[in-house]
């Protein structure tokens, strides 16, 4: 659908926006290492969609358990995406990871220039 | 800023692109017109011109807007998530979610549009995509057209900083680097 002015927008609409698939990842807070969670393989589908998990690994490999591949998964989109690095399912990544976005991959064959003006900062700041 | 790997831009012989849009989406003028401005945010910037075609098959760009499954291995899933992808240079390939509720608004400031909604500002998207048929990847600068995620309702049109020396890294500005330093692209 085309709205061709906020106005047009029905107010239900406004009201109870769409939920997204990805709205059922928000049960997985405060998980990390160790544990096993139903929905964890969806949300390595969701990495790996997105370059973080590498897609050699089929999703129908994908388990609920919280192993290391999905710390080092969500240790490199906190990177990316300005978060503290915790590698846990913390409230601020999970916030992020539920955002509508682009299709595109933020990492492709497991490198990711994304945050590369960060990394490079810091090399400066760390020189001086 | 990033690229993508081996860093592909469209040849210094094709720097004048044309794009045509799926026939099968019926699109009215107005919201060919969203991507026209969309275009014309990078021309701004770089010395590439964006023409319309009436002909997918002779168009560098080619756009559409499918659902769920559309057969180029990346399935869309519904309203919200994904909103779109596109392609590197020079491929031109620019699909957009079927499934979404598109705001076509003319505002040509960034800005918060409305409270949460499901209904995404199509020209934000679509000035990101074209950033992707040029060779851009994606930005960790959260101001950035380049940056992955936008809530619905939000609405970023214009380049920043980050977006504009990205794109100049791969074709120059072409001249204009007077025009974008007074664009005043947000910060």
């Amino acid at each position: 659908t085309f709205y061709t002015n906020v106005s047009s927008i029905p107010t239900l609409h406004l009201l109870n926006a769409t939920r997204s698939a990805w709205e059922t990842f928000e049960k997985l807070a405060g998980c990390h290492v160790g544990d096993k969670a139903d929905g964890l393989s969806k949300l390595k589908q969701y990495f790996s969609r997105f370059g973080y998990i590498s897609s050699s690994s089929s999703a129908a490999n994908f388990t609920d358990d919280f192993d290391d591949v999905l710390k080092s998964a969500i240790s490199a989109y906190q990177k990316n995406f300005n978060l503290k690095a915790t590698g846990k399912l913390d409230a601020p990544t999970l916030r992020q990871i539920v955002r509508p976005r682009c299709g595109n991959p933020d990492m492709v064959d497991g490198a990711s220039e994304m945050n590369a003006g960060r990394k490079l900062l810091r090399t400066v700041a760390a020189a001086r | 800023y990033s690229f993508f790997p081996g860093k592909p831009r469209w040849p210094k012989r094709n720097r004048d692109l044309s794009y045509a849009f799926v026939p099968r989406n019926n699109l009215t003028e107005e919201v060919k017109q969203v991507f026209a401005r969309a275009f014309t945010r990078w021309s701004d910037v770089t010395p590439l011109n964006f023409t319309r075609s009436e002909s997918v098959f002779k168009a560098d760009i080619v756009i559409g807007f499918f659902s769920g499954d559309h057969g180029d291995g990346e399935p869309f899933d519904g309203p919200m998530g994904t909103l779109a992808h596109a392609s590197s240079p020079p491929t031109g390939m620019f699909h957009l979610d079927g499934d979404e509720d598109w705001l076509i608004s003319g505002d040509e400031t960034n800005r918060r549009i409305m409270p949460v909604t499901s209904v995404v500002d199509l020209e934000s998207v679509a000035v990101h995509e074209i950033g992707h048929l040029l060779g851009l990847g994606h930005s960790s600068v959260e101001d950035a057209i380049m940056y992955p995620a936008i809530s619905g309702g939000d609405r970023k049109v214009e380049l920043a900083k980050d977006d504009i020396e990205g794109i100049q890294y791969l074709y120059g500005d072409g001249g204009s680097s007077r025009r974008s330093e007074t664009s005043g692209g947000a910060e």
